[in-house]
């Protein structure tokens, strides 16, 4: 039981499935989603500096809607420095696919291990796409310097994706499900604002009732 | 606790739960 004043600035996506003791929904999933590549993308020079595991602790909505992937937490060990490539870091494919399998948990929250939750076309095939990443190319590994800057231009977000090399394609897909693209930054901050908001809502609801 | 929103099927051995499970 915390004071009254300092509430959390983030929540960590395993303590909002614990408080709901529910699935997060597809509405959610593609916002954190987007959110989360959106901070990747501007942090990519800070690539994490071992594998990344694919736990919701990792991952923290924040109360302006923004949405970080966090290392392992100090309670696990960390694992070895170099993988068997000898790289010393993630490449951006990796932390796509952990990001993958992190939402993907998210949305099967709670169900047994023998049921699957229908998930609507398009979300699957994200999911899908996002935790084949490593096996479709390898070859794009660390070259991404200077290849896409120019990515705040957006004549390019109207073609398909149809295939995920890195975050920018990632935040396309998602922004292709709303009925218009250039809503994306706006409608899934304001989704994942929403998710903090009510989790702290419900948060400080059941430590009165306690 | 409302009805669930979401439907629910048997896992599937070629769906993505089995494909997610097996990274």
């Amino acid at each position: 039981g915390g004071g009254s004043g300092g509430q959390p600035e983030a929540l960590s996506l395993e303590e909002i499935l614990r408080l709901y003791n529910q699935p997060i929904n597809e509405e959610q999933a593609w916002a954190v989603c987007y959110q989360c590549c959106a901070s990747l993308r501007a942090r990519r020079g800070e690539t994490p500096t071992a594998r990344l595991g694919a736990a919701a602790a990792q991952l923290r909505v924040w109360r302006d809607g923004a949405v970080t992937l966090e290392q392992d937490g100090p309670d696990r060990p960390p694992p070895p420095a170099a993988d068997k490539s000898g790289r010393l870091h993630c490449t951006e494919m990796e932390v796509i696919e952990s990001l993958g399998i992190i939402i993907y948990k998210a949305l099967d929250y709670g169900l047994k291990e023998n049921e699957e939750r229908e998930l609507s076309p398009p979300l699957e095939q994200l999911i899908d796409y996002m935790t084949n990443a490593t096996e479709t190319d390898g070859s794009r590994d660390e070259g991404y310097d200077a290849l896409d800057e120019g990515v705040e231009d957006d004549n390019d977000d109207k073609e398909e994706v149809e295939a995920i090399h890195s975050y920018k394609d990632v935040m396309k897909l998602c922004a292709a499900h709303l009925p218009t693209r250039s809503e994306a930054p706006n409608h899934y901050q304001a989704v994942c604002r929403a998710l903090f908001a009510e989790t702290m809502e419900l948060y400080t609801f059941l430590a009165k009732i306690k | 606790k409302g009805k669930s929103l979401y439907n629910i099927r048997p896992k599937h051995d070629s769906g993505i739960k089995a494909k997610i499970s097996m990274k």
